[in-house]
């Protein structure tokens, strides 16, 4: 999976991902990636791009809530994305990156690593993988 | 404002172990797409013109399950999904079990921009692929030899598994499959830490 969320200078927040799945995947299968609210989801708060076992991000709504979290509960983006992956999702399974309308930045897995890059206005830049 | 951007390039079991040279094509193929987002941040471009481009730039490589260098199915065949949002309008576009089209991501925009709906799926997927004129290519420009490995190293791996079959087809939707742990088979399919690390 690849995914992309960005924050322009207007304060547009919008989410981006594309994936060919997993290996050996049956004919038909449908993962998170399209499934709004799921793999992949954006509204006035924050946009969301997520990765990993597809299975478990439909079951978990991750992108969804993620946002959820930061409209009901008044959260951050740093504290909705914790909430989402290390208590809502299985461990092992999922990776996200996400940004508030604020500008704020997250990048959080509960795997062993995940392909991640990140930078924005004020020189903040980091690539990583574990 | 101030502008922001992230991108990921999938997550899964990934390997300390990962060879030197394989980290650095890795890492440098990151950075090159992020610069390409930040390049076209600061020239002033939307939110949504630049994750379109970034996320091209991701399909195109095939370090990356996305485009070209994605995973094969039990057929041996691609099937390919993207989905695209946008945060204040909250207008969407996706497309799933696209079998030619270069760069999935684009034509999901199509689907928010020019259609009525939201989610466009097999066949309709790729005829208003045709229609819209999106570029698209042969089987052969999105298989690698990465992935046709892949594929055969997962099937053999579930051909030595001592459980009938429709037990270990799909392991995390079978919780009777006796495969134990998480740890025998990575996200990408393949042994852990047993073989060097091919991706998601």
């Amino acid at each position: 999976t690849v995914g992309c969320v960005v924050i322009d200078k207007l304060g547009h927040c919008v989410a981006a991902t594309s994936t060919g799945g997993r290996t050996n995947k049956m004919v038909g299968r449908i993962g998170d990636t399209p499934l709004v609210g799921a793999g992949n989801y954006a509204n006035h708060l924050c946009a969301v791009s997520a990765t990993g076992i597809g299975e478990y991000i439909i079951r978990g709504m991750v992108g969804h809530n993620v946002a959820a979290i930061m409209e009901y509960k008044g959260a951050s983006l740093a504290e909705a994305v914790t909430e989402v992956i290390d208590k809502q999702v299985e461990q092992g399974t999922t990776g996200l990156v996400a940004v508030s309308s604020s500008g704020e930045l997250a990048m959080a897995f509960n795997t062993t690593g995940m392909y991640r890059a990140a930078a924005d206005e004020s020189g903040y830049y980091e690539v990583g993988i574990w | 404002m101030k502008w922001a951007i992230a991108l990921h390039g999938g997550a899964g079991d990934i390997s300390k172990d990962m060879p030197l040279q394989k980290k650095e094509e890795v890492e440098t193929a990151l950075s090159q797409c992020l610069q390409l987002g930040i390049s076209a941040l600061r020239d002033s471009c939307s939110a949504m013109d630049v994750a379109e481009l970034v996320v091209r730039a991701l399909e195109d490589n095939p370090l990356f399950n996305a485009g070209r260098g994605s995973v094969l199915t039990t057929e041996g065949t691609i099937e390919m999904e993207a989905s695209i949002m946008d945060g204040p309008s909250r207008k969407c576009g996706a497309v799933s079990g696209l079998t030619s089209v270069i760069n999935p991501i684009s034509l999901a925009r199509l689907v928010m921009e020019k259609t009525p709906h939201v989610y466009l799926a097999f066949a309709g997927a790729e005829m208003f692929a045709r229609q819209q004129g999106v570029a698209t290519a042969e089987p052969k420009y999105f298989l690698t030899e990465k992935s046709t490995k892949q594929l055969h190293a997962v099937q053999q791996l579930l051909a030595r598994q001592t459980c009938s079959s429709e037990d270990i087809t799909y392991k995390e939707a079978q919780p009777t499959c006796k495969l134990e742990s998480s740890a025998d088979v990575s996200l990408n399919g393949t042994l852990s830490g047993s073989q060097p690390f091919i991706g998601e």
